[in-house]
C-alpha cells in the first residue's frame, strides 16, 4: 500500500 | 476505504453530474463561475499527476478519469460551446483566481510534506481546492438568483468534504499514525468555507423558500 499518506484519496 | 470516504467520492462525483446535466441538457451555465471551474480542473490536473504512475486502485484511477474528464469538459462548455458560452455573465464572474493561485504555490512551496516536484504539486492542488469555491460563493452573492441547480451542486460540493472530515477522523481512530495536518487543515478550510452558504441553503430549504445569500 502506498506509503501512510492520505495520496491513496481522490 | 470506508463508508465516509466512498459517500464522499460520490457525492462528489454527483455535484459534477449535477453540474454537467445542467449545462449539458439547458445548455447554460447561467449562475456558474467558470473561475471556479477552472480552478477544479487545476486541482485535478496537478493532483492526478501519478494517475500513471503509481496505482491505487482500479476505482482510484476510474474516478481520477472522471474528475479529470468532467472538469475540463466542463471548462471547455463554459468557454468554447457557442450556445452555454453566452449565458455565462463574465461581467459578475470578475474574482481574480490568480490572487488564489500565486499564494497556493507559495505556500505549497514553503509548507509541504517532502520538496519534490509531484509532492509540492500536491500539496498546492489541496490548497487551490480549498479555495477554489470562492470565485463562486462570491458570484452566487451578485447574482442573488441561485436556481436550484446551482444550489444543489454548491451543497453537494459542501457535503462531500464534510463526509471527507468524517473519512479522516475515522482514518485517525482506526489507522495508527495516519496524521496528515496539511491534508486536514487545508479540508478544514475548505468545509468551513461553505459553513454559511450551508446555513442559508438550509434555512431556504426549510422555510421552502428560494435562496438567497446576503449581500
Amino acid at each position: 500500500t502506498p506509503d501512510q499518506t492520505t495520496k491513496d484519496e481522490l | 476505504m470506508n463508508i465516509f470516504r466512498l459517500s464522499g467520492d460520490m457525492t462528489h462525483l454527483m455535484s459534477v453530474i449535477v453540474l454537467l446535466l445542467k449545462i449539458h441538457t439547458i445548455k447554460s451555465c447561467a449562475g456558474i463561475s467558470l473561475k471556479t471551474q477552472e480552478l477544479y480542473a487545476l486541482v485535478f490536473a496537478t493532483r492526478y499527476l501519478d494517475i500513471f504512475t503509481d496505482f491505487v486502485s482500479v476505482y482510484n484511477t476510474i474516478m481520477k478519469l472522471i474528475f479529470l474528464a468532467t472538469s475540463f469538459s466542463i471548462v471547455w462548455y463554459m468557454r468554447h460551446h457557442k450556445i452555454v458560452r453566452r449565458s455565462y455573465d463574465k461581467e459578475q464572474d470578475t474574482f481574480r483566481h490568480l490572487f488564489l493561485i500565486l499564494p497556493c504555490l507559495i505556500l505549497a512551496l514553503v509548507v509541504n510534506e517532502k520538496f519534490t516536484f509531484k509532492e509540492v504539486m500536491w500539496t498546492f492542488s489541496l490548497y487551490v481546492e480549498a479555495v477554489a469555491i470562492l470565485p463562486q460563493l462570491v458570484l452566487l452573492q451578485r447574482t442573488k438568483n441561485i436556481d436550484n441547480l446551482t444550489g444543489q451542486y454548491v451543497f453537494l460540493l459542501g457535503a462531500y468534504r464534510a463526509l471527507y472530515i468524517l473519512n479522516w477522523i475515522y482514518r485517525y481512530l482506526t489507522e495508527k499514525h495516519f496524521v496528515h495536518w496539511i491534508t486536514w487543515i487545508s479540508g478544514l478550510v475548505q468545509t468551513l468555507l461553505y459553513a454559511d452558504f450551508f446555513y442559508y441553503y438550509i434555512n431556504s430549504w426549510k422555510n421552502n423558500v428560494r435562496l438567497q445569500l446576503p449581500a
